[in-house]
């Protein structure tokens, strides 16, 4: 399952 | 958020608000690698493709749209309008040889083999030797303004303040990204012997003045 990686930092 | 990183973000926003103070005042963009720029500018559209689709917050929606605006903006600065006072003599950096491992790193190395993902992952690699042109261009002139010291020395410390940022993280959200953390001490690393210069000399009030 391809978690979609979420980047919270800029 | 955790002081280190909104620390980090504000350095960095000062790092770029110093950039466009210096070319507006002094009407010139001398001793400013405009390759170094064009590549932060890559760095941005690559990595905040995501502004629209995905919301994090006010703050992070309203730092993407200003890192993106400030480094087009600077590189419209640089090559069209004060495009008489860049230096071309000096700013000579095959950036190719950044481009191109960045992207074959950012193929092999990822968390997920997405367009979205690769895009981000190659936007950190590039970001972590970006400043190399510009590096490159303060030796070869052998000096840089203060004003362009400060410009450097708050744009390495972002990066700086992001690995205390992520050692925080890491112990009290139990949250790490291997590969921001490599490529952010990567970049970290380059700016050490012009963080000595900068501290030996520039607070000093010395000019920044590389030994020939």
């Amino acid at each position: 399952p391809s978690a979609t990686v979420a980047h919270d930092e800029l | 958020m955790n002081i280190f990183r909104l620390a980090g973000d504000l350095s960095h926003l000062a790092a770029i608000i110093i950039l466009l103070i210096k070319i507006w005042k002094t009407r010139s963009c001398a001793g400013i690698s405009g390759r170094s720029q064009v590549l932060f500018a890559i760095v941005f559209i690559t990595r905040y493709l995501d502004l629209f689709t995905n919301f994090i917050s006010a703050y992070n929606t309203a730092m993407k749209v200003f890192f993106l605006g400030s480094s087009i903006g600077t590189v419209y600065l640089m090559y069209l309008k004060f495009k008489a006072t860049y230096d071309h003599n000096h700013d000579t950096f095959r950036i190719e040889f950044l481009l191109l491992p960045t992207a074959l790193l950012s193929l092999v190395l990822n968390h997920e083999f997405s367009v979205m993902e690769i895009l981000w992952t190659f936007s950190i690699y590039l970001e972590s030797v970006a400043i190399l042109p510009q590096l490159f261009m303060v030796s070869k002139t052998g000096e840089a303004e203060s004003i362009t010291s400060h410009y450097l020395f708050a744009l390495g410390s972002y990066r700086g303040l992001y690995i205390l940022n992520w050692i925080y993280r890491y112990y009290f959200e139990g949250f790490y990204d291997i590969i921001a953390i490599v490529a952010g001490c990567v970049q970290t690393i380059l700016y050490c012997d012009f963080f000595y210069l900068y501290i030996t000399k520039v607070l000093k009030g010395k000019k920044l003045q590389l030994p020939a």
